[in-house]
């Protein structure tokens, strides 16, 4: 699959997600 | 071997992966079977891999003698409520956790022998309204429990001697959880699906849900198997027990689909379908590894490799009946088939 069917890609989506959600 | 006992491979080009008949345990009472799984146990200095079964009143463990036998060595009575299912610790040795109810899980218990006397115990982890529950690695369990309104996700830490220790919530999505899976290559995320087709992803150690994302079919109450990230993205292999026919890709037993945990977005990567020929809807199943197995509605048990997305194995039913339960045991080169009068016949998957 190519990035523009699922958008950006991002190795460091768990640290990201994390400092993005409320906790 | 007969015919019987050697799985014959779906097609000629796929003659590579088989199933080998090695042993059969059969529990006298002849009482059905709802579930089977294996456990490490340690006594005498010596750790084996053991085969539980579980009917609805007793749990039996079964050790490892020479020439593929096998003798029951421990059965624990639970008389009051129904056995519903055996909740596998994957690191986790001389511990048994299982999950009791009538409609839906009621309590979940740990079983054990006591060192001091070697007398045969019991400990109640958890009661409620269980929707889901995962035994993950770290002596730890995660269970979904309550009403929509005011479910708890909660994560039990277990000690050596059956204890529940410490415990901590998740937060809650609004959506009923039915399953979850640990997510390979993040030891802190935790996967979920919900009762209305999404994916929630969580981090264990905050207790954050990070994404909610949708399954992306109209087939409700999907359930994920497993699940790993790589390359930023992550894969989960799900099944839909209430899918119908789909004329453009049959009746997969399996999907994998990647999602993009920073996008919510989602595509299908692969279908885990029965060979051309073949007839079944899913039943149950299990993943573990690289290998997928599941019991369908013909009667017949068969197994996909999670990388080609071949059907590499078909179990038919054999003279005794058809197949009920299917598991893996803790390595994925073993397979246990189980049957409703309390018969698992143990497969070595080469």
């Amino acid at each position: 699959c190519s990035e523009s069917d699922l958008g950006p890609i991002s190795l460091n989506w768990f640290e990201e997600l994390s400092t993005e959600a409320p906790s | 071997l007969t015919a019987e006992q050697l799985a014959v491979a779906p097609s000629d080009n796929l003659r590579d992966r088989s199933l080998q008949l090695a042993s059969k345990l059969k529990n006298p009472s002849s009482s059905c079977a709802v579930d089977v799984s294996t456990v490490w146990w340690e006594s005498a200095g010596c750790t084996e891999l053991c085969i539980v079964t579980a009917c609805e009143t007793f749990i039996s463990l079964w050790k490892p003698l020479a020439s593929n036998q096998w003798r029951k060595v421990y059965t624990w009575h639970l008389t009051e409520i129904p056995v519903i299912q055996i909740v596998p610790l994957p690191d986790v040795c001389n511990l048994v956790c299982v999950a009791l109810g009538d409609l839906e899980i009621g309590e979940i218990r740990l079983l054990l022998c006591s060192s001091e006397d070697g007398s045969l115990k019991q400990s109640l982890v958890k009661t409620g309204n269980i929707k889901a529950v995962l035994g993950l690695t770290n002596r730890k369990l995660v269970s979904s429990s309550g009403t929509l309104q005011d479910q708890q996700i909660e994560i039990i830490s277990v000690s050596e001697a059956g204890r529940s220790n410490e415990r901590q919530t998740l937060m809650p999505p609004e959506e009923t959880i039915l399953a979850f899976a640990e997510v390979e290559g993040f030891r802190d995320a935790l996967v979920g699906t919900t009762a209305v087709n999404s994916l929630v992803v969580w981090n264990l150690k905050t207790g954050q849900i990070l994404n909610k994302m949708p399954v992306g079919y109209s087939y409700p109450a999907s359930i994920c198997h497993r699940a790993y990230s790589d390359s930023g993205l992550l894969f989960v292999v799900l099944s839909h027990p209430h899918a119908k026919e789909n004329e453009s890709c049959g009746n997969p037993a399996f999907r994998m689909r990647v999602f993009n945990p920073k996008t919510a977005r989602s595509t299908g990567v692969m279908f885990f379908s029965l060979p051309p020929g073949h007839s079944g809807r899913y039943l149950e199943g299990e993943v573990k590894g690289v290998s997928a197995a599941a019991v369908l509605t013909s009667g017949a048990i068969a197994v996909w490799d999670l990388f080609s997305g071949q059907c590499t194995a078909l179990l038919p039913p054999n003279a005794d009946g058809n197949w009920s339960l299917v598991r893996w045991s803790v390595t994925d080169s073993c397979l246990l088939a189980g049957q409703k009068d309390g018969s698992v016949y143990v497969y070595h998957y080469s």
